[in-house]
């Protein structure tokens, strides 16, 4: 069988004529771009570990998809990332969580995976680790979109009684 | 959420899955993203598997480590055994989909909601959707 690499981006009430010609058309753009970059790994004969961490991170940095940058905000309109990878050859896997400064959560998954005894880190013990070993952390503005604080806004009006959120706020 | 799962020329698996959560959680809430077996999970002897959805009802399950026993104990065949996840999360009142490919490139990229933003490569061809009709 060859090389194969899957993506996804979201799943939820994601529907026709809900959203504008514009949008879908960069969704689907940044979509090509996430499978593109995984996909160059695979054809060059390189690790599936190296192909999903690099479709993941075309995610990451794209403010289109809850993940890194663009990603839901928590009731007190803070980010907080979660992330975690699996290599299948040896089942080894990395995750953190509740993280909220580092720029890739899946590089510091990966890390946790082949830089420390751990399997998961979690909060502040995650950033920690993250800056002992040089991630990139950033602000935490560098995360915050205005359509994610618009849709915290609608759901928490909503919770008030006072108007409809959508499921997409909802799920980011 | 953001999910990659990948068959390599060596023939080995991987999976990987990022996400911010759910709009309006509380600070502290951890999703099924970092719960290996909830929302990601790769072995090279059964599946690859990310998840995206209502991430209580994804651990509840340990839906992507039921998916690999059904296909490594009970020897479903991929498919078979996503539908029946699928299932049994609408049972609890779970909404989402995932992605999962098998050791031998079977591939699927099941939802049971309006849509899910996805996408194939193999063989030099990429293919993206979006919504659940596509």
């Amino acid at each position: 069988m060859p090389p194969t690499l899957l993506i996804h981006g979201g799943a939820g009430a994601i529907e026709r004529g809900k959203s504008t010609p514009e949008h879908e058309a960069a969704l689907r753009s940044a979509l090509d771009e996430a499978l593109a970059a995984g996909q160059a790994v695979l054809d060059a004969g390189g690790p599936a570990l190296d192909a999903v961490i690099a479709s993941v991170r075309v995610m990451e940095e794209s403010p289109l998809f809850n993940a890194g940058r663009g990603a839901a905000l928590t009731c007190e309109g803070t980010i907080e990332h979660d992330a975690s990878v699996m290599d299948g050859a040896e089942r080894r896997a990395g995750a953190v969580s509740a993280t909220k400064r580092i720029r890739s959560p899946i590089l510091a998954a990966r890390a946790v995976m082949e830089r420390s005894p751990h399997v998961h880190l979690t909060a502040d013990g995650a950033e920690a680790f993250a800056r002992s070993i040089g991630l990139e952390i950033v602000p935490e503005w560098w995360f915050f979109t205005p359509e994610r604080q618009a849709a915290l806004e609608r759901v928490q009006a909503a919770e008030r009684g006072e108007s409809g959120a959508s499921e997409r706020d909802r799920h980011g | 959420t953001v999910g990659a799962v990948a068959l390599d020329s060596a023939g080995h698996l991987a999976a990987a899955t990022s996400t911010g959560g759910r709009a309006n959680q509380w600070p502290g809430r951890v999703g099924d993203t970092p719960v290996l077996g909830a929302g990601t999970y790769a072995d090279d002897r059964t599946i690859a598997y990310s998840g995206t959805g209502h991430g209580e009802t994804f651990m509840r399950l340990v839906l992507g480590h039921r998916l690999a026993c059904l296909v490594e104990l009970a020897g479903m065949p991929l498919p078979q055994a996503s539908a029946q996840v699928l299932d049994e999360l609408a049972a609890l009142g779970g909404t989402g989909g995932f992605i999962a490919l098998d050791a031998r490139g079977e591939a699927v990229m099941p939802h049971n909601t309006p849509g899910m933003y996805r996408g194939i490569a193999r063989g030099g061809r990429r293919a993206v959707a979006i919504f659940g009709d596509e």
